[in-house]
């Protein structure tokens, strides 16, 4: 089978997705590019994410959200539950 | 800090462990030694104890696993997520797992078993993530020396929110995070990189680009896990493309992230009297390395690579109105920027004079 080619943009929205459903208790499934009614819950829960960390709260995977998104780290959710 | 919601907690202090699972990479007994001096860390900041056992049923049980292990929250493989532990209680309750596919290590290579460990027995504890990147609770990996690590002030203020004072006598204190707008905040050491700026104190430093808004924090050991705290001078020397960090009587050489074979050396190397032990401050500037020391300094000339005659001076003598030691210097445009204390002071080298005196921390945006 053709291997599935990920554009850049679906990379990141699988990083972000993976990453806020993980730590930040985003319900699953509810982030797919291009769909709008799970998207504010979405910038809501980036914006908590930029909070925890002093990240200038965009609400948008900007880089430097990227970039933290990526370091190792604990496997606990950083909102305590 | 944060206590994890519902304040969940050991009624009992004196608490058990067991290691289920041992990873392949380390011997046993290392393993058991990381994991007891982990659980010191906690142990010398509470009333708690830890006694390990090997059969029954202990209250935090310790496993490395790999991938889907049962517990609904699968590892990743190596790198991502590390570890996990579950808060107090009956059961799974206060585990700790760790992701078998990491390299775990006691040392500053990724990832040191003894500091995730430190980590996960937070929350076994009672404790969710800290906001402070300073402190062990915070989610991120960041190496710090073991053999010296001591539990930071905001995870002793939190042991100590769920389970009350220390049993010693003496309440133990830990590190903070340096506050960059604190206005009494002073520095040990600054020098330039590459056209950066490096504050150093204590076990941080702050970072300053030309083109970035923001002044970034960072553990020194982060960069260079080799280098002690508590650096006590610094300088480029831009023709080498090195930076040069004094501590006591050693200096190391850093190139970027390396830090240079064959360091640390003794400052004796520069031809100073052994009457002197320590730097205060140090510059360099055309060829020559200027170096302070209490109201004294001296110019070493790189090319020669010896002290210039005539030297020690006092500081005052040449520079009018540096009249104190200096606990820091770097230079910009042909201006020596002395930092005594939380003032700054722009002594500029083609007047001759001092043209602007600033709080410190206006270089960290403050």
């Amino acid at each position: 089978f053709p291997v599935r080619w990920e554009s850049p943009e679906e990379e990141t929205t699988q990083v972000v997705r993976n990453y806020l459903e993980r730590f930040y208790q985003l319900p699953r499934g509810r982030y797919r590019s291009g769909r709008s009614n799970g998207t504010s819950v979405v910038v809501d829960k980036l914006r908590e994410m930029q909070r925890f960390f002093g990240l200038n709260e965009t609400g948008k995977p900007d880089e430097e959200t990227l970039e933290m998104m990526r370091k190792p780290r604990c496997g606990v959710p950083d909102n305590g539950d | 800090f944060m206590v994890t919601p519902g304040n969940p907690r050991w009624k009992h202090t004196n608490l058990t462990y067991r290691i289920l699972k041992y990873t392949t990479q380390l011997s046993h007994a290392k393993v058991e030694t990381v994991i007891s001096t982990a659980f010191q860390i906690w142990a010398n900041a509470s009333s708690l104890t830890f006694t390990k056992i090997s059969q029954g049923e202990a209250d935090i049980n310790i496993a490395f696993y790999e991938g889907d292990h049962g517990d609904n929250s699968p590892f990743d493989g190596p790198n991502g997520i590390l570890a996990h532990a579950f808060q107090p209680g009956p059961g799974i309750g206060g585990d700790a797992h760790f992701d078998e596919q990491e390299t775990w290590t006691t040392n500053f290579e990724n990832y040191n078993l003894f500091l995730v460990a430190a980590h996960e027995f937070g929350h076994s504890l009672g404790l969710s993530h800290s906001t402070d990147p300073v402190a062990l609770m915070y989610p991120i990996y960041a190496f710090r020396e073991p053999s010296t690590y001591t539990l930071p002030q905001d995870d002793i203020n939190g042991i100590q929110a769920i389970y009350g004072p220390s049993s010693n006598p003496v309440q133990p204190t830990g590190p903070s995070t340096p506050t960059a707008c604190d206005p009494r905040l002073t520095f040990d050491a600054i020098a330039t990189l590459r056209g950066e700026i490096l504050f150093f104190k204590d076990r941080y430093f702050w970072r300053r680009h030309p083109r970035m808004p923001e002044v970034e924090l960072n553990f020194i050991s982060l960069f260079w896990p080799a280098l002690p705290d508590g650096i006590q001078a610094a300088y480029e020397d831009p023709d080498k493309d090195l930076v040069f960090l004094f501590k006591g009587s050693q200096y190391w050489a850093l190139s970027g992230y390396d830090i240079e074979p064959g360091y640390p050396k003794d400052i004796s190397n520069y031809g100073f009297p052994s009457s002197v032990r320590a730097i205060d401050a140090a510059v360099y500037y055309r060829g020559e390395t200027f170096f302070f020391v209490n109201d004294q300094f001296w110019r070493y000339d790189n090319q020669r690579q010896s002290m210039q005659t005539g030297y020690p001076k006092n500081i005052a003598s040449i520079f009018p109105g540096i009249e104190s030691r200096v606990d820091a210097v770097f230079q910009q445009n042909h201006v020596f920027l002395f930092f005594i204390g939380p003032t700054y002071y722009a002594f500029d080298l083609s007047a001759h004079r001092i043209t602007r005196v600033q709080r410190s921390n206006r270089w960290l945006n403050c």
